[in-house]
């Protein structure tokens, strides 16, 4: 299709550009409700003031997550899609002409709450990061393949409901595994706190490689 | 659009057709993982053996949901939708080529899991059924405004994890009536059974309307 054809012609620019000012771009993607404000809460909350970071965060109507994620004094912009169930490439080269690159080195993207579309459109990312949360089910990266293929992560959410799920966590990771053998995976609870510290370690050393 | 166009030209054809042939049918959309294959199951248990009832059941890959309602004894079919995020009314129509609608009274769908797309693909059905989990957040009937302005009835499911989330159910409930005013609401679990009372009762009511 010729839509995704020059969106991949948009990321690839984006991607040079994030790669000659060393700014690391990570594209978090989700069902709805999977956990991927709060877990970019809890992560601007342990950083420095002076951390060069920045955010995008789409959704199809209201600036609910950005003035969630606004309060941590790091720029933030919302992306308002309207009826498009993804964030393109396009809409991030918009975004980008109201900040300097060369001033971060960290950009955060937050997509539209959706396990399909998303993993089509490119935005120039280093890395993909999908949330699944305790309470979807173990079958779902059976179910929507490519997300899982194309995520160098896989970050298990909202850990702290398990005893109240009937949810076989080995069985959620083996069916990862089964479509993405390389794939890593963190369990975490924003509410506990566990497994928040892997998860930034992770997002340290990710951030060591484009310095 | 023209996809748009010719698929309501389709959906028309089979609301005809379920009129005529006075099938009730339901298109049951939520997001991915939030309870549309249990609350299904739930309900297949409580009917008895000769119940004129068949499902149909959309999903990108694999065919575990159809497998899962295929032991209740009722005729089942697995859509498999390759890389479509919703079902429409083509996919519906070609899966009827199987069965008589005659000897049918009540046609239930479970879309893809997408709280997006499947709100513009009208598949014939009487009414359409938003599933919405208390894990998800109160905040998803304005974020995903379309899916619940254009169903009859939105079902809050999983409240037995009511008190392990930090969400407000008034909020949620609010949100809902701020977008659609008229919308009816059922709080369930399919795992303590509180609520299924009611949703069977509506299902009741809705079937005899179109005997
Ligand atoms: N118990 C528990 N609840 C959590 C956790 N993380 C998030 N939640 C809850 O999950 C719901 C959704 O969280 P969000 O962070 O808004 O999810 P999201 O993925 O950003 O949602 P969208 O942007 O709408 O797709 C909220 O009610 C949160 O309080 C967790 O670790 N444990
Ligand atoms: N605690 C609790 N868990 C539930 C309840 N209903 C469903 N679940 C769990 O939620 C997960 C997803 O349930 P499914 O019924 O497969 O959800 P679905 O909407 O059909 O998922 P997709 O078809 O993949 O979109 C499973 O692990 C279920 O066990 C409930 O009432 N309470
Ligand atoms: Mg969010
Ligand atoms: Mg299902
Ligand atoms: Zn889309
Ligand atoms: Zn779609």
């Amino acid at each position: 299709k010729k839509v995704l054809h020059e969106n991949q012609r948009i990321a690839g620019e984006l991607r040079k550009r994030f790669e000659e000012q060393h700014v690391l771009c990570l594209n978090l993607i989700s069902a709805p409700g999977s956990g991927k404000t709060t877990l970019l809460e809890k992560t601007l909350n342990c950083f420095q003031k002076n951390e060069k970071v920045a955010l995008l965060t789409g959704d199809l109507q209201t600036e609910n997550d950005a003035r969630r994620l606004a309060v941590y004094g790091f720029p933030v912009q919302q992306i308002v899609t309207g009826s498009v169930c993804h964030l393109d490439g396009k809409m991030i080269e918009r975004a980008l002409e109201k900040w300097e690159l060369a001033a971060l080195d960290l950009l955060l993207i937050e997509n539209v709450g959706n396990l399909v579309c998303p993993s089509s459109y490119d935005l120039g990312e280093a890395a993909k990061i999908v949330l699944l949360s305790v309470t979807e089910g173990e079958d779902k990266p059976l179910k929507y393949p490519s997300i899982f293929v194309k995520s160098d992560v896989m970050v298990i959410t909202k850990i702290d409901l398990l005893p109240y799920v009937s949810l076989n966590l080995e069985r959620m990771k083996a069916n990862a595994r089964q479509v993405h053998p390389g794939i890593e995976i963190i369990e975490l609870s924003c509410k506990t706190g566990d497994g928040l510290d892997v998860w930034l370690a992770w997002l340290e050393r990710r951030r060591d490689s484009v310095r």
